[in-house]
């Protein structure tokens, strides 16, 4: 049964496009088949697998039109058993263009219904427009990551907000996978109150492993490469081969 | 003459909303008298001048729409010639609901027909939707904030397409403020190299004034507070300033 993770934040530059790539190649390395959707027409995932512009033209616009079919519109990547359906030019368009279709918060879970992966992760654009709410209608579970800054907390209960609204009126599975914060600085105490504020309220569904704020991490993408494969060493690809593991542990919990 | 200019950038997290708060103080501080409207649903701008979410009912979305006057949507700060135009919840639903209205663009300029301000700021959200598109058509310029960091960089020559686009579709006076450098980080080598791409690039339309990364500058919004008056003497507070009078240099010059 393929599991489908929305990683969505309504608030910009938290980290889900890094989370959405790293988790994922780390998840590869652990022999898992594994998807990874582009639905930011900005396209920061398809740069940080390394899809080259000219290989965008049929991807996640495409597949969810249903003018190109899933074989077509996934390419491979640099690591074994990792997957990805970049974002094409035509997905900036989308978000206007769907507003006015019947069914549209189903179109992205309908198209995805034959897929076949161990995980399909799908990299959110910062907005709760109708691309995000595809996500959060496709998917089982949805994984936050927050970065360790005042405004990102800020948002945190109106996303959680959000969630539970589209739970009750479109995707009755739609769970909280977990909130995984990132960029934790360890040289400044605002990093450390996030920290302890976002677990005092949220427990267990905080992860235990942190991702740190880590240059390597933030120099891959011009690489077109996961940081897992920039700099394996590194503690930003340390701490994200971590969270797979303990992401795999939970899951085995259950 | 009011000036109006949206500080915006579709790439989440780049520093829109810090830019927007500490450039407005900057200008406030220097006598000219300043609004700053938040056209961002998460409502970071209306948290990082201190106003309390009772005070939000009255602001963006209801002066657009016409159900409450200039005079009731603004809102004095702790800045002396400083006023906000806060996010109230309503302007969660105004993407949606404005792409189906006649004149979708230009609500925004036709309701601040009649506001009197040496400068009008808009703080955008990490979009390329319909309220960005509303400031830029609104405005006279566009300041851009840009992190220094490769996928920031990435969505520049877009960014600045988009620009071109709304010039010469919805508004022929739109152009280029300039771009500013925020989170700049001296101790690694990528924030450099995006400097040096930059400016190889565009030349003087990129402030010669760089933001450095400074803890103070993110602790500030947890006080409801501009990092000029949070602290001063802070590097990145007085950056801000440094950029207010380079602006103004530029300007006296035309
Ligand atoms: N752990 C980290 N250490 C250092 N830099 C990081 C880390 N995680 C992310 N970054 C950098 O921070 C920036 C923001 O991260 P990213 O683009 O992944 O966030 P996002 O939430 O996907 O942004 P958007 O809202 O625009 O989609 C990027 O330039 C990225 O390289
Ligand atoms: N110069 C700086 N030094 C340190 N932190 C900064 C600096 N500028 C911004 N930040 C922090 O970085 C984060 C992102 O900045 P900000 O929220 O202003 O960006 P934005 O572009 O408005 O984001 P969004 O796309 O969500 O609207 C915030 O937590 C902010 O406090
Ligand atoms: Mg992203
Ligand atoms: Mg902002």
């Amino acid at each position: 049964m393929t599991k489908i993770i929305a990683i969505a934040n309504q608030k910009g530059g938290v980290g889900k496009t890094t989370t959405a790539v790293n988790l994922a190649t780390a998840m590869a390395a652990i022999q898992k088949k594994v998807l990874l959707i582009d639905l930011d027409p900005q396209g920061n995932a398809s740069t940080g697998l390394g899809v080259a512009y000219t290989d965008r033209t049929q991807g996640t616009y495409e597949f969810m039109v249903g003018s190109c079919a899933l074989s077509r519109a996934i390419k491979k990547t640099v690591v074994p058993n990792l997957f990805v359906m970049p974002a094409s030019e035509e997905l900036r368009g989308a978000e206007i263009e769907f507003v006015t279709e019947k069914n549209r918060e189903v179109i992205l879970k309908t198209a995805l219904e034959s897929a076949e992966f161990d995980y399909i992760y799908i990299d959110c654009p910062p907005a709760m427009g109708i691309l995000t709410l595809n996500a959060l209608v496709a998917a089982q579970s949805v994984l936050i990551p927050l970065q360790c800054e005042y405004y990102a907390l800020e948002g945190l209960s109106q996303l959680l907000k959000t969630i539970k609204i589209v739970n009750e009126n479109f995707n009755p599975r739609l769970s909280l996978e977990g909130v995984i914060l990132t960029m934790f600085d360890s040289r400044n105490s605002l990093s450390a109150s996030v920290e302890k504020d976002v677990r005092s309220h949220l427990g267990d569904k905080v992860y235990t492993t942190v991702i740190p704020r880590n240059v390597r991490v933030s120099e891959a993408p011009s690489h077109g490469l996961p940081a897992m494969i920039y700099d394996f060493k590194s503690s930003g690809a340390q701490a994200y081969m971590r969270l797979a593991t303990e992401i795999l542990k939970k899951e085995e919990k259950v």
